[in-house]
């Protein structure tokens, strides 16, 4: 479930 | 967001702001080892490529800018303010050494082979052993201010509350991003014997922490 080029932590 | 995530960013600014007061403050930079802030400098401007590409919300974008901002101030007043406070004789690990692992894994180990996957990967990589340099500088002195292990013991927990964040997404979400978790539970390992050193010398004691 990962989605590659979003990044919602720091 | 969860409340884990939030107390992990926070002592994360707390741990960075510590830093940047006791060097400001003192006008020195003497215990403080120059190659992790600059490895930290580099963890972000990689890591934090994104900003011109995604927008994911006010509060990511504002933190990443000053985390960014902060990061810079500290290598400018290490480096160039405070310079000649700076103690490179004692900074004197060999950054190749980690760097050349952490570039050849991030090509290696990613999400997809584009710039910014690797680079993204590369920074978290690298921000699992950006302390090295600094802990190497304690151990070789054998002492460090009780200000710069305050700085150390919130960088440790900012890691800590993240593996608890990432428990709790993970079984709320269902989500885990096994590249961040297993990079993020290395990096905590290198501060659980530091923790064990602030609890019994630091907060018991006074003043510096001594190694045995």
């Amino acid at each position: 479930c990962h989605r590659v080029g979003v990044k919602d932590e720091l | 967001m969860n409340i884990f995530r939030l107390a992990g960013d926070v002592c994360h600014l707390v741990a960075i702001i510590i830093l940047l007061l006791k060097i400001w403050r003192s006008r020195s930079c003497a215990g403080i080892s120059g190659k992790s802030q600059v490895l930290f400098a580099i963890v972000f401007t990689t890591r934090y490529l994104d900003l011109f590409t995604v927008f994911i919300s006010p509060y990511n974008t504002i933190m990443k800018v000053v985390f960014l901002a902060l990061s810079y101030a500290t290598v400018y007043l290490i480096y160039m303010r405070f310079r000649n406070t700076f103690n490179s004789e004692n900074d004197s690990f060999r950054l190749e050494f980690l760097l050349v692992p952490v570039i050849g894994l991030s090509f290696l180990e990613n999400y997809a082979f584009t710039p910014l996957e690797i680079l993204w990967t590369f920074s978290i990589f690298l921000e699992s052993v950006a302390i090295m340099p600094q802990l190497f500088m304690i151990t070789k002195t054998g002492e460090a201010e009780s200000i710069t292990t305050h700085y150390l013991f919130f960088l440790g927990l900012y890691r800590a509350l993240y593996i608890a964040n990432w428990v709790w997404r993970y079984h709320t979400e269902g989500f885990f991003d096994q590249i961040a978790v297993v990079s993020g539970v290395v990096q905590t390992i290198f501060y659980i014997d530091f923790f064990y050193l602030y609890v019994t010398k630091v907060l018991r004691g006074r003043g510096k922490m001594t190694l045995p």
